[in-house]
């Protein structure tokens, strides 16, 4: 494992515990948006339908099961225990406009033809787009509290951190993998205005606010 | 091996 991935993850792990505290601390979903927890809980389950039929590691395995976990207790405590205070009349991304042509694309480009091939490539193309919610509603809503802005970074560092690690493999391993370099480089590219504003406002100690 | 290799990542 490269240091690039290590650090993807680890930013990945620190981004799920973020949105998690956040949401239990306050009390309140407020500012997030549901139907994007709901798709990355999709990711998650689709993709790591392997974990009982190939064994790769305990680190890949333990962190598999912390990102569902997390994930199903993100969800639940949007759309159950804190469900009064998730603001669904700013959530209005249709998550079927990711959903079915990530299917599709899933379906065209696969590395095979089998039921657990499609599942994880559905998985890596809807990644790639299903924080397009979230930052929706950021626009929407025209602002984002600090510790959803500190989410929002450390989930998009981990992909961008994924790509060092993939040219890092490609030079020393000869490894490549285009279905997720493809999917990982567009996921990265849909974060290029939210870290230009977290850089230039929240680094600074003000708020991210969208300009009108 | 080739599959295996592709699904070694998060």
């Amino acid at each position: 494992m490269t240091l690039f991935r290590l650090a993807g993850d680890l930013s990945h792990v620190l981004a799920i515990l973020l949105l998690l505290y956040k949401i239990w601390t306050t009390k309140s979903a407020a500012g997030i948006s549901g139907k994007t927890q709901l798709m990355f809980c999709m990711v998650y389950v689709t993709r790591y339908l392997d974990l009982f039929t190939s064994f790769i590691s305990v680190y890949n395995s333990t962190m598999k099961v912390l990102f569902i976990s997390a994930s199903v207790a993100t969800v639940y405590l949007i759309y159950f225990k804190f469900k009064a205070t998730y603001d669904g009349n700013h959530d209005t991304f249709r998550m079927e406009f990711v959903i079915v042509p990530a299917l599709i694309l899933a379906l065209i480009w696969n590395y095979a033809f089998t039921f657990f091939e499609i599942s994880w490539a559905f998985s890596i193309f809807l990644e790639a787009v299903a924080i397009l919610p979230q930052l929706f509603m950021v626009t929407k809503t025209g602002e984002a509290e600090n510790i959803t802005s500190h989410y929002l970074f450390a989930l998009g560092s981990y992909r961008a951190l994924y790509i060092l690690n993939w040219i890092d493999r490609y030079y020393f391993e000869g490894h490549w993998d285009p279905i997720a370099v493809t999917a990982g480089i567009v996921q990265t590219v849909l974060y290029g205005d939210f870290f230009y504003l977290y850089f230039t406002r929240v680094i600074k100690g003000r708020k991210l606010q969208v300009l009108p | 091996k080739e599959q295996q290799q592709h699904h070694d990542e998060l």
